[in-house]
């Protein structure tokens, strides 16, 4: 038996050190801990390396203080459009969703189209379509919109008016 | 952009990645999360990679796979070919970047060029969590 290990990321458009809060601090930290224990849970049950990853980036999407599922960012036009894939190192064996707008989960989908095998990567509506008919939650695109997200958006637009775009922060950006 | 890599009590390695995308991206616009090779790569001959940054950048380098290519066939480690990567050619051209991988021995880095990247590890008892430096 090999010893398991998960390791994750929750995107490198941190908060600079100076701007992060006690609250932001706690939060993404127990996220990401919640996502370890998740995942590992899993592992040391005997699961596959697949249900662990695809169970720790769930819970990721699920928490608003990640860019990925709810508190994902939004498109210039206020819409989220979701991007996700999964791939299994033991078959080769890959899945992805790309532009879905009701997709919950959309890892979930990704890990799915994997063990379809073909399609392996579905786009927008198709994706969509695809989740709900294979039994996956759909939701309106609003579920994955924050505050903190919508006020990104008019800060980007608003550096865009004043040309000062390039300045903007990994965060600003990613968040 | 979220990421998780494993490596499972029978060897296997997997990768995923979950984004939003970036603030104010023009409608339709796909970045490296959802293309394999790109954002997201998994062998178990090599390792398993989850990136995030700035997209373009990794479909152009073709990140994971060229992780993957580094390992088996220069025999590079996963630190130095996922390392090469993130503080050569992504930061060359200027890409804000990171990722997470893990290989088939367990080996874990996380390298990352920018100014934090929300990230962690879990082993045994062991768990590690750090957004800056710590």
């Amino acid at each position: 038996m090999t010893r398991p290990v998960l390791a994750i990321h929750g995107g490198c458009g941190a908060i600079p050190r100076a701007d992060l809060t006690p609250e932001v601090n706690h939060a993404a930290r127990s996220a990401l801990r919640r996502a370890l224990q998740a995942g590992y849970a899993l592992l040391i049950s005997g699961a596959s390396a697949a249900d662990a990853v695809a169970e720790a980036v769930q819970i990721m999407e699920d928490d608003p203080v990640f860019n990925a599922g709810h508190g994902a960012a939004l498109n210039r036009d206020g819409v989220h459009e979701l991007d996700a894939s999964l791939m299994d190192g033991e078959s080769g064996r890959a899945g992805a969703v790309a532009g879905a707008r009701r997709i919950r989960n959309p890892v979930r989908v990704a890990r799915a189209l994997a063990e379809a095998g073909d399609p392996l990567l579905l786009i927008g509506s198709a994706a969509d379509a695809w989740a709900a008919s294979h039994g996956f939650d759909t939701v309106d695109n609003a579920h994955f919109t924050t505050p903190a997200r919508v006020a990104a958006l008019h800060t980007m637009l608003e550096r865009e008016r004043l040309g000062t775009a390039q300045g903007a922060t990994e965060q600003e950006k990613h968040g | 952009t979220v990421g998780a890599v494993a490596l499972d009590g029978h060897g296997h390695l997997a990768a995923a990645t979950s984004t939003g995308g970036y603030t104010a991206k023009p409608a339709g616009r796909v970045g490296d999360s959802p293309i394999i090779g790109a954002g997201t790569w998994a062998d178990d001959r090599t390792c398993a990679v989850s990136g995030t940054g700035k997209g373009e950048l990794f479909i152009r380098l073709a990140v994971g796979h060229d992780i993957h290519a580094r390992m088996l066939y220069a025999g590079q480690s996963l630190e130095d070919a996922a390392g090469g990567l993130i503080h050569g050619e992504l930061a060359a051209l200027g890409g804000g970047a990171g990722l997470c991988a893990v290989d088939r021995s367990g080996n874990v880095t996380l390298p990352y060029n920018t100014g934090g990247m929300y990230r962690g590890w879990i082993r045994g008892d062991e768990v590690y969590v750090a957004i800056h430096e710590d």
